[in-house]
């Protein structure tokens, strides 16, 4: 889960 | 004053349906051009971006731009109490701490409302980088569900490989494993059955069944869904509510170590 919180946070940008 | 009429509550219904596997709670963002909704599901591994436009409202009124944070259970239990084709208005004062369903029968005999708390939601408003896909895949939305929970039997991921023959859906673990795999169809006589493919590169990506599964809960609000996928960013799941809005999902992908 972690790699793809990491994913989200990135595409996000938040 | 915040005021939104629907002629039917039955999409109203559907919309819930399709997020509340996913969020607890979730704030409503109404302005003058509609609704719009955005929120990270409870593991923070997946969003939800719902647009529903005033002008797909039978009545719309927004003088002010207001923020509902709703409970969605409590939601759900007002929402059961309207048949599918009662009217449904929600209303609100401006600054005020609670909403009103407000369900009418065609035959206007009977009506009822239903006031819920609002809550307060610490919420951020995050920016879609707009993005151009290596592959979006559209194909009938009942399909995309029989295809993820077939595959939810045989493992906890699915992976998509996509290129411009068509779509292939794999899961493998203890029991075996499983592929599906779609052809773009050749004829386009008709639109809601077909499978059509834009590649400007193939891509092969793998995600949690779980999601998926949760994410086709929007299956009764149309009949395609929109895959959109490129290497290492989030799969976007979109379903297109005729006349109103879409409901979108974003996935980020499971990389392999």
């Amino acid at each position: 889960n972690g790699q793809q919180q990491a994913i989200l946070v990135y595409f996000f940008g938040y | 004053m915040f005021e939104a009429r629907l002629n039917t509550s039955q999409v109203l219904k559907k919309v819930l349906d399709a997020i509340k596997d996913l969020l607890n709670e979730a704030t409503f963002d109404c302005s003058d051009s509609g609704i719009q909704l955005q929120a990270m599901d409870n593991s923070h591994v997946s969003l939800v971006s719902l647009s529903l436009r005033s002008d797909g409202f039978d009545k719309y009124r927004c003088d002010r731009n207001l923020s509902m944070g709703m409970n969605l259970a409590n939601m759900a239990k007002i929402m059961k109490c309207a048949n599918n084709d009662d009217t449904l208005t929600m209303k609100a004062q401006d600054n005020a701490d609670t909403v009103t369903f407000m369900f009418e029968s065609q035959n206007q005999e009977k009506v009822s409302d239903y006031e819920m708390k609002l809550m307060n939601l610490d919420q951020e408003h995050l920016g879609i980088p707009e993005t151009d896909y290596a592959c979006v895949v559209r194909m009938p939305a009942m399909e995309f569900a029989r295809i993820c929970r077939d595959l939810s039997q045989f493992g906890e991921s699915v992976v998509i490989s996509c290129t411009k023959e068509g779509v292939k859906f794999s899961a493998s673990g203890d029991a075996g494993s499983a592929n599906i795999k779609l052809a773009q169809t050749s004829t386009v006589d008709k639109e809601d059955e077909s499978v059509v493919i834009e590649m400007q590169e193939p891509v092969t990506l793998t995600f949690a069944c779980r999601y998926l599964n949760s994410f086709t809960k929007a299956t009764p609000l149309c009949n395609q869904v929109q895959l959109s996928m490129s290497a290492d960013v989030p799969l976007v799941v979109e379903y297109r509510i005729p006349d109103l809005g879409h409901i979108r999902y974003y996935l980020a992908p499971k990389i392999e170590d």
